[in-house]
């Protein structure tokens, strides 16, 4: 009954940012 | 809200929260740079049941424009070519010289002919601002508090003698 999420955060050009802290709250 | 927990992105950007119930979730990043300038992500994602929310935010989307208007205290005229200096509040010492404010600024510029700057800031982040001399780089007059929301134009005056 679960669902999976992934996040991913980009610079302007659509590079991806390494070792940003994420938090996910309720 | 409650913390359900953290994640670090890998190198390719992305942050993989795996299995969840089905809900509504706030995702939280306050330490993303663009530009060595670190911005405020905050937003909601639903998850369904059986889908794959995969999200995908450009960091420098959670911002919006500063407008800068600097003018004289003696007769209201537009100021050109007055330094301004973007700061993030906690990093700021009224005390500093411009030079230490320049080093610990997110952004600077000087007015143009009719007083006025305009920066795109990250959103919800406290920032001060600075005004000096470009030829003496003595400082005219500083600000603590100013923020703007995301998408949003926040006109704003300064005077200086």
């Amino acid at each position: 009954t679960s669902g999976k999420l992934t996040y991913r955060l980009t610079d302007d050009a659509g590079k991806g940012l390494a070792n940003v802290k994420v938090s996910l709250f309720d | 809200n409650i913390l359900l927990e953290t994640r670090l992105t890998d190198p390719n950007g992305l942050a993989d929260f795996g299995d969840l119930n089905p809900n509504n979730y706030m995702l939280v990043a306050d330490s993303a740079k663009v530009n060595n300038v670190a911005y405020l992500v905050q937003e909601y994602v639903q998850v369904r049941t059986g889908a794959v929310k995969a999200k995908e935010t450009k960091v420098t989307d959670y911002s919006g424009t500063f407008a800068l208007t600097v003018r004289s205290y003696n007769n209201n005229q537009p100021l050109k070519n007055i330094g301004v200096i973007i700061i993030p509040s906690n990093k700021f010492n009224y005390a500093s010289t411009t030079a230490a404010n320049l080093k610990v600024a997110d952004f600077s510029g000087v007015t143009n002919d009719t007083g006025l700057i305009t920066f795109k800031i990250p959103s919800n982040k406290q920032y001060s601002v600075y005004l000096y001399n470009t030829v003496t780089n003595a400082s005219y007059n500083y600000n603590n508090s100013v923020s703007v929301q995301k998408d949003a134009t926040v006109n704003y005056l300064m005077n200086i003698y």
